[in-house]
């Protein structure tokens, strides 16, 4: 699974 | 942020407004499934959490205030202000039929088997399909507001428009999201085939009917 990015979208 | 997805917020902001201020100024709920604005309320909820814990921007923070605070308001004028004017015998999609498989999706295909994320997830899918009892309201009633076909549009387009910043991020920030993508293009496939009855009919100033 990809890294947790920081979730910038609404 | 890029111009897409700026738009693309935008223009769901634009969608949740036009709803509001219709059923406020109408004072009516005719023709508006309650049903999917209660989706749209549990898609913000559980996809906004991450609102008390992390903060990414003014922007971010706000929008996200504005979309759930929007969501409830919408949700409190159809069942309780207004409720004399909710049409329940055509409001009739069986949401459960999309809830369960969306929850259990979520808990099977996700980047991390974490509650939040499993939470986000959960948003992801269920905002694909959260459109789908107001469209089935349509087909059933055989015929929209023009302003419900604004709202309408405004709401597909964002997502469309999302598909754009997610092919521009992909290119120029090496970011993708497959989860969100794959949703997301399913999410407006869906309103298609409203996308060629706003355009034929309702562009061209005639009321948007459906063959019943």
């Amino acid at each position: 699974d990809s890294d947790i990015k920081q979730k910038d979208e609404l | 942020m890029n111009i897409f997805r700026l738009t693309g917020d935008l223009s769901h902001l634009a969608a949740i407004i036009i709803l509001l201020l219709k059923i406020w100024k109408t004072r009516s709920c005719a023709g508006i499934s309650g049903k999917s604005q209660i989706l749209f309320a549990i898609v913000f909820t559980t996809r906004y959490l991450d609102l008390l814990s992390s903060f990414i921007s003014l922007y971010n923070t706000s929008m996200k205030v504005i979309y759930i605070g929007c969501a409830y308001a919408t949700v409190y004028l159809i069942y309780m202000k207004f409720r004399a004017t909710y049409d329940g015998n055509h409001d009739s999609f069986r949401v459960e039929f999309l809830v369960v498989p969306v929850g259990g999706l979520a808990v099977l295909i996700n980047h991390d088997f974490s509650f939040l994320e499993i939470l986000w997830t959960f948003s992801i899918y269920l905002e694909s399909v959260a459109i789908l009892p107001q469209l089935f309201m349509i087909s059933k009633t055989g015929e929209a507001e023009t302003i419900t076909t604004h709202y309408l549009f405004c709401l597909g387009l964002y997502r469309a428009l999302y598909i754009v910043n997610w092919i521009w991020r992909y290119y120029f920030e090496a970011f993708f999201d497959l989860i969100a993508i794959v949703a997301g293009v399913v999410q407006t496939i869906l309103y298609c085939d409203f996308f060629y009855l706003y355009v034929t009919k309702v562009l061209k100033g005639k009321k948007l009917s459906l063959p019943a």
